[in-house]
Formats: C-alpha cells, sequence, structure tokens
C-alpha cells in the first residue's frame, strides 16, 4: 500500500503543478495580474541576493570552525605541556 | 514566507559569527 | 491476478506520460504566448525559479545547522581544555611556591568572554 501510496502522490503532485500552470495560462493577458508577475520576479530577484549573502556567510562560518578546530588543538598541545611540566 | 526565512536564518548566522570572533579573539589573548 | 497487474501498471505509466505531455504543452503555450523580454519573465520561469530558490534555500540551512553544532561543541571543548590547564598551572604555583602574576585587564575580559 506504501508503494500505491507513493504512485498518488507522485500522479497528484503533477495534477497540482498542471493546475497551477492552468491558473498561470491567461495571467499575461490581465495587466494587473502582469504587475503582480512583474512583482513576483523582483521579490525572487531580492531572495536570491539574500541567499547569496547567506552563501556566503555560511562559509565563513566554516572557516571559522576550522580556526576554532586549530585553536582547541593547540590548547591541548598546551595542556599536556602543563601536566608534564607537573 | 520564504524570504523572512531567510532573513532570519542570514541574522542568525551573522550572530554566531559575530560571537565566535569574539570567542577566537579571548582565547588567542589567554593563550599568549 | 498478474495480467490484472500489469493491466495496472500500464494504465498508471499512461497517465504519468498524459500529464507530463499536457504540462509541456501547458508550458510551452504559456512561453510562446509570454516570451521572457527584459525585465519581464514568463510565469513558467518565475515557477521554475522559486522552485530553485526554495531548493537553494533547503540546501543552506541544511548546511547551516550541523555548522553551528559543531562549533558550539568546539568552543565548550576549548573551555575545558582552558580551565583543567589553568587548574594544573595553579597547582604547579603551589608545588613551587612561584608566584603567577595577576591576569591583567585584557585577560580578565578574556576570562569573561569564555565563560
Amino acid at each position: 500500500s506504501s508503494d500505491l501510496e507513493q504512485i498518488c502522490s507522485y500522479i497528484n503532485e503533477k495534477i497540482s503543478n498542471i493546475k497551477t500552470c492552468l491558473s498561470l495560462r491567461n495571467c499575461g493577458q490581465e495587466p494587473t495580474l502582469k504587475t503582480v508577475l512583474n512583482k513576483i520576479g523582483d521579490e525572487i530577484m531580492v531572495v536570491n541576493e539574500l541567499l547569496n549573502k547567506l552563501e556566503l556567510e555560511v562559509q565563513y562560518q566554516e572557516q571559522t570552525t576550522n580556526t576554532l578546530k586549530e585553536l582547541s588543538a593547540s590548547l591541548e598541545e598546551d595542556y599536556k605541556d602543563v601536566e608534564h611540566l607537573k | 514566507t520564504l524570504k523572512d526565512n531567510v532573513n532570519i536564518l542570514l541574522d542568525k548566522a551573522s550572530l554566531e559569527s559575530q560571537e565566535s570572533i569574539g570567542f577566537i579573539k579571548a582565547t588567542k589573548v589567554l593563550m599568549k | 491476478m498478474e495480467e490484472e497487474v500489469d493491466k495496472l501498471e500500464l494504465m498508471f505509466q499512461k497517465a504519468d506520460s498524459d500529464l507530463d505531455y499536457i504540462q509541456f504543452r501547458l508550458e510551452y503555450e504559456i512561453k510562446t504566448n509570454h516570451p521572457d523580454s527584459a525585465g519581464e519573465k514568463n510565469p513558467v520561469t518565475l515557477l521554475q525559479e522559486l522552485s530553485a530558490i526554495k531548493s537553494r534555500y533547503q540546501t543552506l540551512h541544511a548546511r547551516f545547522k550541523p555548522i553551528a553544532d559543531e562549533q558550539k561543541e568546539t568552543k565548550s571543548r576549548i573551555c575545558a581544555t582552558f580551565n583543567k590547564t589553568m587548574a594544573t598551572l595553579q597547582e604547579l604555583q603551589k608545588l613551587t611556591a612561584l608566584e603567577l602574576s595577576p591576569l591583567t585587564e585584557e585577560e580578565n575580559t578574556a576570562v569573561q568572554q569564555l565563560k
């Protein structure tokens, strides 16, 4: 039954995509919907720029994590030295 | 919305960054 | 029974390919009726871009979470190592009766930061 459920959700997803396309089919003709489309386009650009920033931030976080790991290893060495000294 | 979620995650990430920078500086001071 | 199952499978495959064809025809019609122009994108392109940014956000979110956890873990490990190092130093101080110079203001601030 799980296979059947998977097939159903797969087919249902395709049907909902087609319904979405059908609802967008005539929006190009109506000026008001055209402005809505343009607004959506602008919003997508804004979100893309935010995602670019987020990507840089995540990369920076990865570098910071490496720095922290190096510091941790170095501190462990210091601790061993002090223990040895003791 | 997706835009709000991206902004929330972006704020969180930059906050974590600042905190980590402070932490790293403090650790380096104490390691001297 | 097997024959019934095969028939059912064929019906699903036919439905699947019909749906794909309908989707293709609709997208083709929308693209031809509303060609992308400078500043104006057609609805199909916008739909595709929308799903692209959603999956991009999901990917970045999935990348961010483990990094933040790992940082937290490493920071606590650093604090733990620092504390045991200081404890050992204090033991050494007692053993050798040597006076450790007091922490400078900068170092005190750093200790607070670590805490």
